[in-house]
């Protein structure tokens, strides 16, 4: 593509295409788009997230990321076109245009580029990322049990052969603690949305265990919003409600960790499903999906600006 | 490339937890190569779980043996894997 206005969002893209619509969007839009570097994964590559800022010092801000279990395509590409309506409905949709001139938002569009490069390469169905734990034979650790929040509690696995392998210890991905270093650097993210997919649903803490979080109710009331909006494209039904009653129990997981933080809007997304594909989702489902989830997303960042703590 | 010719993905469907619990024997058993797609959570909701080819017959008896319910997500995951692929060679040839 020459420009973000010719790239498809209509079909999966490979890492060096992602990493090249960013620094696209960035020539195109240079007042608003900036991209950063956060650190380099396992195999070296660069992990990069997008700032989009209309100014200030260090603004409350809004964190969304996609693509931490590799294999879920349509997260980094639904993670692609939130990066392209931002953009475009800047200055243009007055609610939206009101949450930026408030609050900085940072996407992360590939947040496991070691993982992502390897569905590419080798294995579809990768998840994990590509570290290498001494002693075993198997690779990787699931970015989302790798955090220091219940770290190797029950709901993650200590086997890593296992596709919920914790790791060696927390945040020994180093995708993972660059996400760290980097929300305790800024000290000021007031909303963290980690997007998964799929089984349609809206996550809140806890994963690893039962006491409901202090803000269980407000939290609820918010995710309730949300699938609410998201529904009003679609009618893409969509459950709600802490990890651990929804799913099952998962520790180790990145938003339990952002909540214990102080990061109160703290949110993890699982994507669509039609029922057929669960990973492999259908390239023809990437707009829909991603344009339903915006409207959760929105919901959540303007609760966030009119929210503020 | 990894190849999954023949692997397929299950829907289970556990009507309680002593099911959802049997669900999770399988999670266990190491040599079947099972990749929970969607975990075993509780009785009532989906678990999804790509088999392989070889391990297909074991875990569909396992499953019948013991009253489990379960349908065919993905006949074959290759074929989708295919798809996936002409579809974006498609697009970037166009």
């Amino acid at each position: 593509a020459r420009s973000t206005g010719t790239f498809s969002y209509a079909t999966y893209h490979t890492l060096e295409e992602i990493y090249d619509f960013m620094d696209m969007l960035v020539v195109e839009h240079p007042q608003l788009v900036s991209k950063l570097q956060i650190g380099n994964t396992y195999e070296g590559r660069p992990i990069y997230v997008l700032k989009f800022s209309t100014g200030g010092n260090n603004r409350p801000a809004i964190w969304i990321d996609t693509g931490i279990h590799s294999r879920e395509w349509v997260t980094q590409a639904s993670g692609v076109w939130f990066a392209k309506k931002i953009t475009e409905d800047y200055g243009q949709d007055p609610a939206f245009t009101a949450i930026l001139d408030t609050m900085d938002i940072f996407l992360e569009i590939v947040t496991n580029p070691d993982g992502f490069a390897f569905t590419h390469s080798k294995n579809r169905l990768w998840r994990k990322t590509r570290s290498i734990t001494p002693g075993s034979s198997c690779v990787g650790a699931d970015p989302n049990r790798n955090w220091d929040a219940g770290f190797g509690m029950a709901g993650a696995s200590g086997n890593p052969c296992s596709e919920t392998y914790h790791g060696q210890f927390a945040n020994s991905e180093v995708e993972v603690k660059s996400i760290v270093d980097f929300v305790k650097d800024h000290g000021n993210i007031k909303a963290f949305i980690s997007i998964h997919s799929y089984s349609q649903l809206l996550l809140y803490p806890y994963g690893y265990k039962t006491e409901p979080a202090p803000d269980q109710n407000e939290l609820d009331r918010v995710a309730k919003s949300a699938v609410t909006a998201l529904a009003s494209l679609y009618g893409t039904k969509f459950t709600y409600g802490s990890i651990i009653k929804t799913i099952y129990q998962a520790s180790g997981s990145t938003v339990d960790w952002t909540y214990s933080q102080g990061i109160k809007y703290s949110f993890t997304f699982e994507l669509r499903d039609t029922g057929r594909y669960g990973f492999l989702l259908p390239a023809s489902q990437i707009i829909p999906s991603a344009q339903e989830t915006w409207l959760a997303l929105q919901a959540i960042m303007e609760y966030t600006v009119t929210h503020p703590y | 490339k990894e190849n999954f010719v023949g692997h397929q993905v299950l829907q289970i469907s556990a009507v309680d937890e002593a099911q959802v619990q049997k669900v999770k024997q399988l999670e266990e058993l190491e040599h079947l190569q099972l990749d929970f797609w969607r975990g075993p959570a509780q009785p009532g909701s989906a678990t999804d779980v790509r088999v392989p080819f070889t391990s297909l017959q074991a875990v569909k008896i396992f499953l019948e043996a013991h009253g489990i319910r379960y349908r065919i997500l993905i006949e074959n995951v290759q074929a989708l894997l295919d798809e996936e692929q002409e579809q974006m060679f498609a697009f970037q040839s166009r």
